[in-house]
């Protein structure tokens, strides 16, 4: 199964 | 604060379609409409509404105010209202409660409820607007369905999509499965075409959990649009009149 990427890596926070 | 719905349908369907994936979040009220921005707890997916001061008649927000609420109070709240209720939330400048009101069309009952609110120290993400390399849009209920049966074969799908159609493939210990939607124009009914836009082809894998979750929001619109590009969240829109929508982001999961 493939590993899940995490949201905060492609949307920075503001 | 002072926002009428004709019907409290939409505010319930936008409710249940949300409440299993964030459980507390602010509903941000100002003179455009109430928005909400919230991630699931393992930061994989995001939910992002927008239900525009047209969606409301009339709609009235004098400042700012972020309403901080439990999704799962709300929804104990929201089952007293009946589906064509005309359903009005109420809020003063620095309110501890947001205030729901449920009216019968017939106008022969008035239901009042108070809910206490929370401080939420929500983290925000900026989205970027962004050009997918590819976009489907396709009936809703038929996006569910896929979702759902892939589900029972693997915990992963790959979305895959070319001019010729869209493709989603599951591969699990039982066997494999794949469906295939092309594109097509249905001329005595529109809500069952499948439309497909596309710059460059693309193919993303992404959890089926979360999916099918988002399908939760169906009954919201007919047509539902997944806005892909490589190594990018997919986006997963659910239009709603007035330009109001609810939209979903999931992260794509990373090559074995």
């Amino acid at each position: 199964t493939p590993l899940q990427n995490d949201l905060s890596e492609f949307f920075a926070m503001v | 604060l002072e926002a009428r719905l004709e019907a409290a349908d939409l505010f319930k369907k936008v409710v249940e379609a949300i409440k299993d994936l964030v459980q507390h979040c602010n509903f941000d009220c100002n003179d455009s409409g109430i928005a909400l921005q919230a991630m699931d707890n393992s930061h994989v997916a995001l939910v992002s509404m927008m239900l525009t001061a047209d969606t409301f008649t009339p709609f009235r927000c004098d400042r700012n105010i972020p309403l901080g609420i439990d999704l799962t109070s709300l929804t104990k709240v929201l089952r007293a209202a009946q589906s064509s209720d005309i359903l009005t939330i109420k809020s003063e400048d620095a309110p501890d409660v947001v205030n729901l009101v449920f009216e019968g069309k017939d106008q022969d009952r008035i239901s009042e409820y108070d809910l206490k609110l929370m401080d939420i120290d929500q983290e925000h993400l900026g989205i970027p607007d962004t050009e997918y390399a590819a976009t489907a849009s396709m009936p809703a209920a038929d996006f569910k369905r896929i979702c759902s049966d892939l589900l029972l074969i693997s915990e992963a799908v790959s979305i895959e999509c070319t001019k010729e159609g869209i493709t989603f493939k599951a591969e699990g210990d039982i066997g494999n499965g794949s469906v295939t939607l092309r594109q097509h124009s249905d001329l005595e009914n529109s809500d069952k075409n499948v439309d497909i836009s596309l710059t460059e082809p693309v193919a993303l894998s992404f959890s089926l959990k979360y999916l099918t979750g988002f399908c939760k929001a169906t009954g919201l619109s007919n047509q539902v649009r997944l806005c892909l590009s490589n190594d990018v969240p997919l986006m997963v829109e659910y239009a709603l009149a007035n330009n109001s929508y609810l939209r979903f982001y999931l992260a794509p999961k990373i090559g074995d």
